[in-house]
């Protein structure tokens, strides 16, 4: 038996939103310690890896390892139909072909339950190895998606430069070129509006914006966010997810421009 | 112009 229960069940919402439309259909490795899920876009230009610990939920059951293979339309479809305040419960027999949903306002009167089909999925696992970044970058998650936005109106990549003084974003294209400069913050009323940069080396890497653009559908998901570089290895954007874990996105740099 | 190199050329499969 597995069953996960969320009083904030809004995180999960966004969660949704924050993959789907990166990814079309993905496994929910559901074990002892929580759900983990690991994806790569269609493309396989980039990979999501998505960490709920079970210390995050209400209620956390999850008797035998089971993996839970969802078409992440059919999914988005069903969390659209929970409000914002309603308490989500996840849930699936041992070898069951099928997961429930169960949405409960928060003063109970009113429980709705979905049932949907699973798939068999055959996706590759990816071990990503722990890595020592030369670069990382906290910043404000509305900030980071406005320059992802502003910035993709100029070209097709984006170029990221660190330096110890802060970090530039770039592009340039037909109609002329943009930068913008964050400076490091100094002292900041609030956490989540700082700027801090940990640099060991300055690195700069190309990435492209399509899909710089679709991580920033995290955004809701957290104040903050984290980019972290090195030369010649995939970029990871990550967003905290409450108390409950976090959802990363790694991108390959563009070579050869 | 500029190519894009696949996720999976720098994490290996497990």
């Amino acid at each position: 038996m597995f069953e996960a229960r969320l009083v904030q069940g809004s995180l999960l919402k966004k969660v949704m939103e924050a993959i789907k439309d990166l990814l079309n259909e993905a496994s929910f490795d559901c074990a002892h310690s929580g759900i983990l899920l690991q994806a790569m876009d269609n493309s396989h230009v980039s990979l999501v890896s998505l960490n709920l610990r079970k210390e995050g939920f209400d209620k956390y059951r999850c008797d035998r390892n089971i993996v839970m293979g969802m078409n992440l339309t059919s999914m988005s479809k069903i969390l659209k139909c929970a409000s914002n305040d309603d308490i989500i419960t996840m849930k699936a027999q041992d070898s069951a072909d099928t997961v429930t949903f169960v949405f409960e306002s928060p003063n109970q009167e009113k429980v709705s339950e979905y049932e949907m089909k699973l798939m068999n999925l055959d996706q590759d696992q990816l071990g990503i190895p722990e890595t020592e970044y030369c670069c990382i970058i906290k910043l404000p998650s509305g900030e980071f998606a406005r320059i992802c936005r502003d910035l993709s109106q100029f070209g097709e990549s984006i170029v990221i430069s660190c330096t110890k003084e802060g970090v530039k974003f770039s592009a340039a294209g037909d109609i002329g070129t943009a930068n913008i400069k964050l400076a490091q913050t100094g002292t900041v009323d609030k956490e989540e509006d700082a700027v801090i940069v940990d640099m060991q080396e300055p690195v700069t890497l190309t990435f492209s914006c399509k899909y710089l653009n679709m991580f920033t559908k995290a955004t809701p998901l957290s104040p903050q966010v984290c980019l972290s570089m090195s030369p010649d290895v995939p970029l990871v954007v990550e967003y905290k997810i409450g108390e409950i874990g976090h959802i990363r996105y790694y991108l390959a740099p563009r070579i050869g421009d | 112009p500029f190519q894009q190199r696949k996720i999976n050329s720098f994490f290996r499969k497990v």
